[in-house]
């Protein structure tokens, strides 16, 4: 089903951001896409800012698929 | 889209950070 299929690629996608496979990704983790994504680090910082719902500093795989879903304009169930 | 440049909507950075792991994953 949709649903599982976009958890499945958000979380293909978490684990380029979570090189190291924490389980989380922090600002540190984002500011290495720079030079991979072509984004500035001002705007990866912003998107850091917007998925990470609880403002904690570490962004969690169902913060990150919710944040696809909404992308994608779905509400995803982690 | 706005998204790459300054003062661009903060959905427009979110999609286009999305879109750009999307090709960078499908991509060669």
């Amino acid at each position: 089903d949709m649903k599982r299929i976009i958890a499945e690629k958000a979380r293909e996608l978490f684990i380029c951001c979570d090189k190291e496979e924490k389980g989380f990704v922090c600002r540190r983790d984002m500011q290495r896409l720079d030079g991979e994504l072509p984004l500035t680090p001002e705007q990866l910082e912003e998107v850091f800012d917007s998925l990470d719902d609880d403002g904690n500093g570490f962004l969690t795989l169902e913060e990150f698929t919710e944040g696809f879903g909404g992308f994608l304009g779905l509400n995803v169930d982690p | 889209m706005d998204a790459g440049k300054p003062g661009a909507t903060n959905e427009g950075v979110l999609a286009n950070f999305f879109n750009s792991l999307l090709s960078k994953k499908s991509g060669p």
